[in-house]
């Protein structure tokens, strides 16, 4: 009867059956709010992104903060040990995490971390990605379409720069970095439907 | 479901967020 969240946001995993849905979800949501927050907080610092209009501001959020934190929280996946560590510092193996009903979501965010830790990013290259990753979110809702791409174009740009000028002989890091995006995609689909279930049906 | 963000509560989050942003920028 235990209710299962095991998102690495999350105070802990399983919940005892004696806890509502309803408690569950709310204290899942203070655990995830200030993730969310500083998402909003690194998108404030992109340049350009406070001259979209506010309204595309909120759909690059709402469709890109997922992937944000995807991207950000990789390392809390260790591919090798096949654990994931939740940011209350607390470890638990794949194979608990599976157990518990959260096979192929973590499957899928396994194999995207362990891709993306491949490729060696540096900490300014990470966060570029980051802002390219907001920006290329779904365009669904978006009005000025042609400022969000603009803005994307450059941000691609800079990255493209940033890598190649540090890397010359590389020539196949940023493509590789460019194939995450759709990754990405399919990983907020999926968190998407899982946290919806649980919302529906706990 | 078309709107997964609104659902989970996201949407607010982050224009509560951004407002904050908002009011403390000068007219």
């Amino acid at each position: 009867g235990a209710k299962v969240l095991a998102c690495p946001l999350n105070s802990c995993p399983v919940a005892p059956a004696s806890r509502s849905s309803q408690e569950m979800w709310e204290s899942f949501s203070q655990c995830f709010t200030p993730a969310v927050k500083e998402v909003v907080e690194f998108a404030k610092s992109i340049p350009g992104f406070q001259t979209l209009t506010q309204q595309d501001q909120v759909m690059l959020l709402k469709s890109g903060t997922f992937q944000v934190l995807m991207v950000r929280f990789c390392s809390l996946f260790d591919p090798k040990e096949r654990t994931v560590t939740f940011l209350n510092g607390q470890t638990y193996s794949l194979a608990s995490l599976r157990a518990l009903g959260m096979g192929v979501l973590l499957d899928a965010m396994f194999d995207f971390s362990e891709k993306l830790g491949s490729l060696g990013l540096e900490p300014d290259e990470m966060a570029l990605f980051m802002a390219v990753v907001l920006v290329s979110a779904d365009r669904c809702g978006i009005v000025d379409v042609g400022a969000v791409e603009q803005l994307q174009e450059n941000l691609i740009k800079a990255l493209r720069t940033l890598i190649t000028s540090r890397r010359p002989d590389d020539t196949t890091l940023f493509p590789k970095l460019l194939l995450r995006l759709p990754d990405l995609r399919t990983l907020n689909n999926q968190h998407s439907d899982k946290l919806l279930a649980f919302r529906i049906d706990p | 479901f078309s709107d997964p963000a609104s659902n989970l509560g996201l949407e607010d989050i982050i224009r509560k967020a951004l407002m904050g942003n908002l009011e403390d920028r000068p007219e």
